[in-house]
């Protein structure tokens, strides 16, 4: 099945 | 100190209806900018961020940069004590570990004022980086909303694809499989009716169904949603808010394996 990655993946930190 | 004053208080209301659900507790930053929050859900799947601009306010008041870290469903158990109508002001000194939020009735006859504790809360700001969207698709907010609240009933995640037909939502569930086409539809009486597709390239995403339906709890700020698509990168659903800002969700697609 398809997963659920987090937000964090895609922007990061500042 | 900080002492911001909105003549349409129901704003803030909507505004805290909207994302309660999504996220707990978060930090309000407030700058000569504006009032604003970037808050993740507990899982760290969806990311809200609020902007809430100065000019907004007939009254806006920030001494210096200040964030204050509040619990949503106890701030919303206090907004729920101001009328629809009422002025709100929101005030904070610097330094200070409460808020106050005043309530005034448009005839001045009824004043109320509630103290809040504020909470330190460990938040990573994120670095939201402009993108070009391969599709943006503005539409009904209440029309996105009937459609992720029907589609939910049959699955748990949504397909939503964007060709020249239209914009797709589809989901597939134990009982069975629904699509749901919407088609760019500019003749209609009211702009708020219209739906609007700007394409420059197809895209299909998957996302959690439940997400989505979080988002749609802040229908209520705007008739039009704007939802920005691009393979691979987090969808926006976006609600503005008439003359002062907006409230964005973002949502991390579900990848294959």
């Amino acid at each position: 099945g398809a997963k659920q990655p987090t937000i964090t993946r895609f922007f990061s930190k500042v | 100190m900080l002492e911001l004053r909105l003549v349409q208080g129901s704003l803030f209301k909507k505004v805290l209806d909207g994302i309660k659900d999504l996220v707990n507790d978060a930090n309000f930053d407030c700058s000569s900018t504006g009032f604003s929050l970037q808050a993740m859900d507990s899982s760290h799947v969806a990311l809200v961020a609020l902007l809430l601009r100065s000019e907004g306010f007939e009254h806006y008041r920030c001494d210096r940069n200040i964030s204050m870290g509040m619990n949503l469903s106890n701030m919303a158990k206090m907004f729920k004590c101001a009328g629809n109508d009422d002025i709100i002001t929101i005030k904070a000194d610097d330094g200070g570990d409460t808020v106050t939020f005043m309530f005034e009735s448009p005839t001045q006859d009824k004043i109320s004022d509630f103290e809040m504790k504020l909470m330190s809360i460990d938040s990573e700001h994120l670095g939201i980086p402009e993108a070009e969207y391969h599709a943006i698709v503005k539409m009904p907010s209440s029309e996105f909303a009937r459609i992720c609240r029907d589609l939910s009933t049959i699955g748990d995640t949504v397909v939503i694809s964007v060709s020249k037909e239209g914009v797709k939502f589809t989901t597939k569930g134990d009982i069975g499989i629904a699509n749901i086409v919407c088609r760019q539809n500019t003749s209609v009486d009211k702009p708020e009716e219209a739906t609007v597709i700007e394409m420059n390239e197809p895209v299909s995403l998957t996302f959690a169904l439940r997400y989505m339906n979080s988002f749609t709890k802040a229908t209520p700020l705007s008739n039009i949603v704007t939802i920005s698509l691009s393979n691979e990168l987090p969808v926006v659903v976006e609600y503005k808010i008439a003359e002062m800002g907006y409230v964005r969700f973002y949502l991390a697609p579900k990848i294959e394996e």
